[in-house]
């Protein structure tokens, strides 16, 4: 059985809200040590990981690991109406594995409004913990996420793809649309900060801005975000979710192939 | 297409 509960105004809920643009449908994973979401988008060029742990919930409880295909755009739907000071508590038996319920009371407990959620049948990803590869990659670029969000909305101004490459001692980010181009610079400064871009070997990846734009997003819910490319390989955008938590989120997003 | 062939391909070789 699995029961957890969180509060409406939680970092959870938001990543949901968040990640909603990229993928309707998830594959979740639960154990006694916390819940795993999985999911592709429709295109299948982007995959998303987000990892919580059990202890950043109100209450969390399994017994026995379960794994689920989970409507996620309907559950926030149902969830979006509640009182944003509401408790939400997420049941799944192992009676019943055709649905979830999900509970929603009211701050001053006095009315609680149920909802049952079928789940859906859904490919089970198999992948392993995504951690280990940020190792592995030619060019690592840990920023400031307002950075990033602001250095997405400036290319969003451009409509089209970007390019994100490496020069000396930075990264650049550069889209050309109809209307023109548009080139952000991006470098390490002398002084130690919370930027820091590390290149092992020079690097350029031509990436969908629409993702770029999502995956900022979530961004925005962690003061830090770290991007890595590699030749050939998906870039991964990873981020803490919160500022004292292990919860954390990773995209993958296939870059474009060229000719 | 190929960007879905590269994603996969990526998790195989995972």
């Amino acid at each position: 059985m699995l029961e957890l509960k969180l509060v409406k105004e939680s970092l959870f809920l938001n990543v949901l809200e968040a990640i909603l643009d990229l993928v309707a449908v998830a594959s979740v994973s639960c154990s006694s040590t916390g819940l795993k979401l999985q999911a592709m988008d429709a295109k299948g060029v982007a995959f998303i990981s987000l990892l919580i742990p059990a202890k950043e919930f109100q209450f969390y409880h399994c017994d026995k690991d379960l794994s689920m295909g989970i409507a996620i755009g309907d559950m926030v739907e149902a969830i979006r109406s509640a009182d944003k000071d509401g408790t939400i508590t997420i049941k799944a038996s192992d009676e019943n594995f055709r649905n979830i319920t999900v509970s929603i009371e009211s701050p001053e407990c006095n009315e609680t409004t149920s909802f049952s959620l079928l789940l859906v049948t859904l490919k089970r990803f198999c992948i392993p913990e995504l951690q280990g590869l940020l190792k592995k990659y030619d060019a690592c670029v840990q920023m400031p996420s307002v950075d990033f969000m602001r250095i997405c909305k400036y290319l969003s101004n451009v409509d089209g793809d970007v390019d994100i490459s490496t020069i000396d001692k930075g990264i650049r980010f550069f889209a050309l649309g109809k209307c023109g181009c548009l080139n952000v610079k991006y470098m390490q400064p002398e002084k130690a900060t919370d930027i820091d871009i590390s290149v092992q070997a020079p690097v350029s990846l031509t990436l969908d801005l629409k993702y770029m734009n999502s995956f900022a997003k979530v961004s925005a819910l962690s003061n830090q975000v770290k991007l890595c490319l590699s030749k050939g390989q998906p870039l991964v955008v990873q981020c803490k979710i919160g500022q004292k938590t292990k919860s954390r989120i990773i995209y993958l997003l296939a870059p474009k192939i060229k000719g | 297409a190929s960007e879905q062939v590269l994603l996969q391909k990526f998790f195989e070789h995972m």
